[in-house]
């Protein structure tokens, strides 16, 4: 594993340790779109089906569970925590699921590297993923309140798809064969999708305001 | 034909 991969893994894993930490300790969702985090959740039960089946590493193993875990965890607060649930801003987080879900299975039982069950789910739990932060994008441009802890989530998150393609770039010449395009494709677009938000993060931590989104 | 490589990434 080299440091751009171990560094992209790590502001992943960031990004969902604060998400998690600021709805269970200030006891709110505001801001957070339930949409984006049922995607993501989706997004991993897909992609680690084989999780018990294929072993890559313990680090692999320890990886998938957290993710799976706090995905849902994350979910189950916002549907269900008798507190939690009341600060969900469900009129502003109206982006449809079927919209991102529809296109992405048919391009995954169309463009695959193998026609079997557990391949087109995962090949479909990547483009799901390249898609998947586009309901919380909306919702932050809806409310233009972001509050620092929600940027951070966003910012990390993007940060973690960047390092990503650094670390496919690394691996590219360091490494025989290894060319996954459906991956590469679909994270370059993932990764584009944040480059707006990069944008005005960047001007609002240059200029220390409050990071806001034009409407 | 290539062998595809392995899906060791999260």
């Amino acid at each position: 594993m080299n440091i751009f991969r171990l560094a992209g893994d790590m502001t992943h894993l960031a990004s969902v340790l604060v998400l998690l930490l600021k709805i269970h300790t200030i006891k709110s969702c505001s801001g957070v779109s339930l949409k984006t985090q049922e995607l993501y959740a989706l997004v991993f039960a897909t992609r680690y089906l084989d999780i018990f089946v294929t072993y890559v590493s313990f680090y692999n193993t320890v990886m998938k569970l957290i993710f799976l875990g706090s995905s849902f965890s994350i979910v189950w607060y916002i549907r269900r925590h008798r507190v939690v649930r009341r600060s969900y801003d469900k009129d502003q987080d109206t982006f449809r699921h079927l919209f991102l879900l529809l296109p992405c299975l048919v391009l995954a039982l169309v463009i695959n590297e193998k026609f079997t069950f557990k391949e087109v789910m995962w090949t479909f739990s990547i483009y799901l993923e390249a898609v998947a932060i586009l309901p919380q994008l909306v919702l932050l441009q809806r409310t233009r309140n972001i509050d620092n802890l929600t940027g951070q989530y966003v910012f990390l998150l993007g940060a973690y798809r960047a390092l990503y393609i650094l670390n496919w770039i690394y691996r590219y010449f360091t490494e025989e064969h290894y060319v996954h395009w459906i991956t590469w494709i679909a994270g370059i677009i993932q990764t584009l999708l944040y480059a707006d938000f990069f944008y005005y993060y960047f001007q609002s931590w240059k200029n220390s305001v409050k990071l806001e989104l034009p409407a | 034909d290539v062998e595809p490589p392995p899906k060791d990434e999260l």
